[in-house]
């Protein structure tokens, strides 16, 4: 086990446990900056964390931006990669500009590994584990896939209802505790500004909608951060990315998790796809850790920014 | 622990709407259990699924005898989830 957050090796996949060992850790190092919060707990009893980065040491619920990494649990690069935003974000604190100003007026939550369950079953049992683990009444099926689970054009097409397959929607809107975790801690914060999910691979940086190919009333606004995000992304380490919505840039999705944030009046919801080497799929090398990372953060920067500075 | 022995994701072409039809039908061969891990979706975007052993030469069957091009994109899974582990281990080590 390493010993401290600089000895943490970022450039293996590590177990949930060593993830959860590297958030006490953060935590410990930085407690002026860093908390950790319990939002839930998932169908098998594990917690559910999320990483609070607050420079406020008022009881208050500023404008905040929410990352979350690791839904589909067999996407290790991108549980890897929350795991190096963390340190990022406490490394850059102070250092540079932009993140200090952020932090200075706005709080960022860092949800790593989103499907705990799925993702512990990933290193014991079936690597390529996407779902949840909860039970499916009447079959033998397990789990539902949590992107097609949130109240959003719920059941519609772009969904499965078959428990079977890997994009079931589940029983109903939030029937999942890993997504109603978030839908509860979403609704009583009441102040999140945007809202960034990511998923691999594919190398695609998406925004509402999902479940109907009419375009959303930000659409525009949306377009052009998802232009600069990627001209940011690509200009790291020359990794090609496609934008656009949901609909229109993959397949029809419904009840996915950023058209019920944007639904929820969370204007800057966007989901990545992160890099895949053509070769790998969600098999990505340990050595593309850091690169993926790096890339993305330099994307997650342009849209935190431009939240900051476009309030509303 | 699930044994991926002898899976292969391929990697396949739809040209045109119709071939993404054809790929979606496939999509709905239960019994073949595919994993898709990029769905049809647009023509001209590529499409991979991961396919089971024992599910490989029908799919193959069914790709040519449809008109569809493919590659092979990973030969053997449990190839690469063994690299994967190793790494792992050695890191733990």
């Amino acid at each position: 086990r390493a010993a401290n957050t600089d000895t943490f090796n970022y450039e293996t996949y590590h177990t949930l446990d060593e993830i959860y060992s590297f958030m006490d850790m953060l935590v410990a190092e930085n407690p002026n900056l860093v908390s950790k919060i319990q939002i839930g707990k998932t169908y098998e009893g594990r917690p559910i964390f999320v990483l609070k980065f607050s420079t406020s040491t008022k009881e208050e619920k500023r404008p905040a931006i929410w990352i979350d990494t690791g839904i589909h649990s067999r996407e290790w690069v991108t549980q890897a990669s929350g795991t190096w935003f963390a340190k990022k974000i406490t490394k850059d604190y102070k250092q540079d500009k932009t993140l200090t100003s952020i932090l200075d007026n706005m709080d960022i939550f860092l949800e790593i590994v989103t499907n705990p369950d799925g993702y512990a079953f990933t290193h014991s049992k079936n690597r390529l584990w996407r779902k949840t683990r909860s039970r499916n009444d009447g079959t033998s099926c397990v789990g539902a896939d949590p992107n097609r689970n949130w109240d959003a054009a719920f059941g519609k097409p772009g969904a499965s209802g078959n428990p079977c397959t890997e994009t079931y929607h589940g029983k109903a809107p939030n029937s999942e505790s890993e997504v109603k975790s978030i839908v509860d801690f979403v609704q009583n914060h009441k102040n999140i500004k945007a809202f960034i999910s990511i998923h691999s691979y594919s190398q695609l940086l998406l925004y509402p909608y999902g479940y109907t190919k009419d375009p959303a009333p930000d659409q525009q606004e949306l377009d052009q951060l998802a232009k600069a995000a990627v001209d940011a992304l690509s200009a790291v380490h020359g990794t090609k990315y496609k934008y656009g919505s949901i609909y229109t840039t993959i397949y029809q999705a419904s009840g996915n998790t950023v058209d019920w944030t944007y639904g929820q009046g969370i204007k800057y919801s966007y989901t990545f796809e992160l890099r895949d080497t053509g070769r790998y799929g969600f098999l990505l090398p340990a050595a593309q850790i850091v690169p993926t990372a790096e890339e993305t953060w330099a994307a997650l920067m342009t849209i935190m920014d431009h939240t900051h500075k476009h309030p509303y | 622990r699930e044994d991926f022995v002898g899976h292969q994701v391929l990697r396949i072409l739809a040209a045109d709407e119709a071939q993404v039809q054809t790929v979606k039908e496939l999509e709905e061969l239960e019994h073949l259990q595919l994993d898709f891990w990029r769905g049809p979706a647009q023509p001209g975007s590529s499409i991979d699924v991961r396919v089971p052993f024992a599910s490989v030469q029908a799919v193959k069957m069914f790709l040519e005898s449809s008109g569809l091009s493919y590659s092979i994109m990973i030969e053997d899974v449990q190839a690469l989830l063994d690299e994967e582990q190793e790494q792992m281990f050695a890191f733990q080590a």
